[in-house]
């Protein structure tokens, strides 16, 4: 049965997204089959795999709320082997409000992706930057929570409310959540603002961040452009091999656990 | 009479919160009464003016949603001369859900600011990375709208939605909403990608991109350590400078309209 694996973190632009098709498409090249969930409107995990989110026929939107489409109806296979998708778009950003008063709200993710446990090693649920009702149904339906964490004052900030969150969904609507781990992005060594914030980050987190830094290089901005994860866009970069480290180091949290 | 300036953007981390207060603070130095007003639960203006946003008594929720509490009861003084700022802290992310149901939810920013608009001279409203019903909020109640693009695809590719969003509001809820500029942030001219997108942005754009562009220095992540606008933690940085240029730029775009 797969585990589902969700990319929070509230903080807007600290790698979600890039860290979910990456980490996915590492899991994919060791040979596991991955699905990676687009919740989030603005489409960028569908953009960043070559698909046109706003061209396509269906979306999560529609397995989500039209009782006739299931979650298998709107999966699309990636150009990278390997590599499931459903895509989103904006009419996901309609979703939210259409929640508020449904029974059960905070399920309604878990009960539409139910089916394709069983297809699946790994599925991965990308958020939009925010702790609302999008956010609160996929850290419901996750196993594992993985959160990317930008080297910068800000985001360093917004941990502790975060961390409030994760712990009200574990009392409250999915006890065996898991905090996978804390994942430092667009990492410049060469700041001493980078390394003070990583340091802090060591100090307040411990063992739950990962031993796996990935660094801020400009080859992550050009592979969206492309249409594909960096491990092929720029296979033999550090990005790359970052990311190849951090599915590893992911595989082994999630296999010894 | 105050003009209100949102900032808005939904794609996260592009600069909003950044470029409200250094704008915000850059026509307070030219003498201008200027008030910030912290629309986004994060909290980062208050973080970045030297506020802890978690230890206040009040905040903008409690003028937004108690009958009893105006918005003159929960503007507090900055240590930047000129500059006074309304905070929020995480209380903010409660409105969201309970505005869905309220009668004329989409003029509730309005109606509280409203005392206030004959007190300052620019009023900015700083949003949070998404397009629900604060940010709705905000673009109901203001006269123009600063957009921050960061200059990488995935921000460039989120505009068409912002664009479409803002020109519903226009035609429903604020004929009168101006789009003020679109500001280049974090710009980095040693690439080829960051002069790309530029470029795109000015063919997609052309007038609306201020000429000032706001180069990326890591001076910006380290000023809210210190609590301070970029303007008065290194006044002389490159960064603040830009950030003088653009408030001048918007004083000169928002009188000669
Ligand atoms: N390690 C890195 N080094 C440099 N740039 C990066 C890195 N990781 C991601 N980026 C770029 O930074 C920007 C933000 O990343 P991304 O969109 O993945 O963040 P996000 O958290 O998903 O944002 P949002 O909050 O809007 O969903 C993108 O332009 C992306 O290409
Ligand atoms: N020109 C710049 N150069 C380098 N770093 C910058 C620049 N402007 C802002 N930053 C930094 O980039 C990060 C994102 O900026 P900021 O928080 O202002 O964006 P935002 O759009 O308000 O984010 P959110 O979507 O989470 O509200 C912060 O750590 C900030 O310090
Ligand atoms: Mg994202
Ligand atoms: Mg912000």
């Amino acid at each position: 049965e797969a585990r589902l694996i969700a990319l929070a973190n509230q903080k807007g632009g600290v790698g979600k997204t890039t860290t979910a098709i990456n980490v996915a498409a590492g899991l994919a090249e060791m040979g596991h089959r991955v699905l990676l969930v687009d919740f989030d409107p603005q489409g960028g995990c569908g953009i960043g795999l070559g698909l046109e989110p706003e061209g396509l026929e269906r979306s999560i939107y529609d397995a989500l709320l039209d009782r006739d489409v299931s979650a298998e109806d709107v999966v699309v296979p990636t150009s990278f082997p390997g590599l499931d998708i459903i895509p989103s778009n904006t009419d996901l950003a309609a979703a939210e409000l259409l929640l508020v008063n449904e029974v059960a709200r905070e399920q309604t993710l878990m009960r539409t992706l139910a089916p394709l446990r069983l297809k699946y090693d790994f599925i991965f649920i990308d958020c939009p930057p925010s702790l609302g009702l999008l956010t609160v149904n996929a850290l419901t339906t996750a196993d594992g929570v993985l959160i990317p964490l930008e080297c910068e004052y800000y985001a360093l900030r917004g941990m502790a409310r975060l961390m409030d969150s994760i712990e009200k969904i574990q009392e409250r609507l999915n006890p065996s959540l898991h905090v996978d781990g804390i994942v430092a992005t667009m990492y410049d060594n060469r700041t001493i603002h980078g390394r003070e914030v990583y340091e802090r980050a060591r100090e307040a987190f411990g063992r739950k961040v990962f031993d796996t830094v990935i660094r801020k290089t400009i080859r992550f901005a050009e592979a969206p452009v492309a249409g594909e994860p960096i491990l092929s866009y720029a296979s033999n970069s550090v990005g790359a091999q970052a990311y190849r480290e951090l599915a590893k180091e992911v595989m082994e949290r999630v296999t010894t656990r």
